[in-house]
């Protein structure tokens, strides 16, 4: 509801984001063509830790290297 | 290899769904690629049940997380055949695993591959075009503020946290990019999808590729 803690929270998380937008659309690594743009979205009123720990659930695993066998298997 | 080359365009990808607020996205990109290698085999392209591989995948953790390399592992082992989606629906928390008459309709997986491709993306391309759709992991902090475009900076590899489904790739502008589907739902990224540059590991999306055979 209407100035609630949680209303506080979100909207500092919000702000937050803003101020991450500004540093992944600097000119210094967007310069590049079709570059991504970073702005607000969905997920804009989450912590970056909520974000993780809801979103980002899968547990990485260590894989052999692909080793192209024969022509026939590429195929 | 074809310049351009996306499965949505032969009719082999299914929608995009939305993962809500369930830490499941390695059961999505799974069950992604193994309902297009099905409908590649010359079937009918059908939604299989994301939430029986969540449910039922006992080496994973359901909604607080998987791997997608286990979760193909124990499909693959226990020859489980997925159910429809409208059977087995979704419900954004884990539950109990439900077991079907093996008369029912489901579809099983016969292998999997999985394998790192950094380094070798050409090579990974060929796979797409052999094998369907691949699920892969990918270091994702930075997607909570994407919004569109190639991203080519701001992800590492090595440090994979989410599971994707890349549908096709496109060499034909200045910058090559994977077209990349997401669980987050379509009012995310472009339509739900996001590109992503090919050719240095960006975001680690080629370090943990795999793709069920039907």
């Amino acid at each position: 509801s209407l100035g609630s803690l949680e209303l506080q929270r979100r909207e500092r998380f919000f702000q937050e984001s803003i101020q991450r937008h500004v540093y992944l659309n600097s000119p210094v690594l967007s310069h590049e063509n079709n570059s991504a743009i970073y702005g607000i979205n969905q997920f804009s009123d989450l912590s970056p830790e909520e974000f993780k720990a809801i979103y980002l659930q899968s547990k990485a695993v260590k894989l052999p290297e692909y080793v192209k066998t024969s022509t026939k298997e590429a195929v | 290899l074809p310049a351009r080359f996306d499965w949505r365009d032969k009719k082999f990808v299914t929608p995009v769904r939305n993962q809500l607020s369930c830490g499941g996205c390695w059961a999505f990109s799974i069950v992604g690629g193994i309902e297009s290698a099905y409908a590649i085999k010359g079937n009918l392209l059908e939604e299989l049940s994301v939430q029986q591989v969540i449910d039922c995948s006992y080496e994973d953790h359901g909604c607080n997380g998987g791997s997608t390399i286990s979760a193909l592992h124990w499909l693959n082992k226990t020859r489980v055949k997925l159910a429809r989606a409208s059977e087995y629906k979704f419900k954004a928390q884990t539950g109990i695993c439900h077991y079907f008459p093996s008369s029912d309709f489901g579809v099983s997986i016969r292998d999997y591959k999985a394998y790192n491709f950094s380094g070798a993306e050409e090579q990974m391309m060929m796979q797409l075009i052999n094998l369907g759709p691949l699920a892969v992991t990918v270091d994702a902090v930075s997607w909570q503020d994407y919004l569109g475009g190639i991203i080519q900076h701001h992800c590492s590899s090595g440090e994979a946290n989410h599971a994707v489904l890349i549908t096709g790739f496109d060499t034909t502008g200045d910058i090559p990019y994977w077209i990349v589907q997401n669980s987050w739902g379509t009012t995310w990224g472009i339509d739900g999808y996001v590109y992503i540059k090919i050719g240095e590991n960006v975001c680690g999306i080629a370090d943990t590729v795999s793709a069920a055979l039907v």
